[in-house]
């Protein structure tokens, strides 16, 4: 563990913290791609399939449960909740992200580390987080205005992957042998679809004013 | 040896 992989573990942690808070405090889901939601659960459901059959540290474990309860907890929220479900923008969220699913699968049965079950769905789960952020972004630029919570939540979603991205290139030249290209290269896709989110937040708060995504 | 599963990362 480097002090990049940290930093991205406790950025990723702080994101979902603060949906969850946007989400109990105020009670609405305005503004949250209920299928961005969706993606990330089936990106940690498959990313984690060894939860019960490697245990690599008590972090590493409780992580996984915390990212994996708390994607399937939003969701239920999203969906069932009487208040939260009210709020969901169901006529904005339209983004028909079975293609992204069916892509993914698609390049992890060409491109993976080995040919095993574990890997193929590991490797689906790595190019389906690449592109789940996508719903989210174009319900934000539909959407108009962005409450902070939300702004926050999509950056600091963004930033996670940035640090990962450090801690590789920390990895590479620390570690004899050590290679990620697949989660590299992806996370490097990942991370530049957020390229002119960053921009307008920045923008937004320099000038402090409301974050606005162009249409 | 290939690397087995094991990825230590989230």
């Amino acid at each position: 563990m480097n002090v990049f992989r940290l930093a991205g573990d406790m950025t990723h942690l702080l994101s979902i913290l603060l949906l969850l808070l946007k989400i109990y405090a105020t009670k609405s889901c305005s503004g949250v791609s209920r299928k961005t939601q969706e993606l990330y659960a089936i990106v940690f459901i498959f990313r984690y399939l060894d939860l019960f059959t490697d245990f690599i540290s008590v972090y590493n474990t409780f992580m996984k449960v915390v990212f994996i309860a708390s994607s399937l907890a939003i969701v239920w929220c999203m969906r069932f909740h009487p208040v939260v479900r009210r709020s969901y923008d169901r006529e904005l969220d339209t983004f028909r992200y079975f293609f992204l699913v069916g892509a993914s699968f698609a390049l992890a049965l060409i491109w993976h580390e080995k040919f095993s079950v574990q890997e193929v769905f590991w490797a689906f789960s790595i190019y389906l987080e690449a592109v789940a952020i996508l719903p989210q972004l174009v319900l934000l630029q539909r959407s108009g205005n962005v409450d902070n919570l939300t702004g926050q939540y999509v950056f600091f979603l963004g930033a996670y992957r940035a640090f990962y991205i450090l801690n590789w290139i920390y990895r590479y030249l620390t570690e004899p042998r050590f290679t990620r290209w697949i989660a590299g290269t992806s996370g490097v896709v990942q991370t530049a679809l957020y390229a002119d989110f960053f921009y307008y937040y920045f923008i937004s708060w320099k000038n402090n004013s409301k974050l606005k995504l162009p249409a | 040896e290939e690397s087995s599963f094991l990825k230590d990362e989230l």
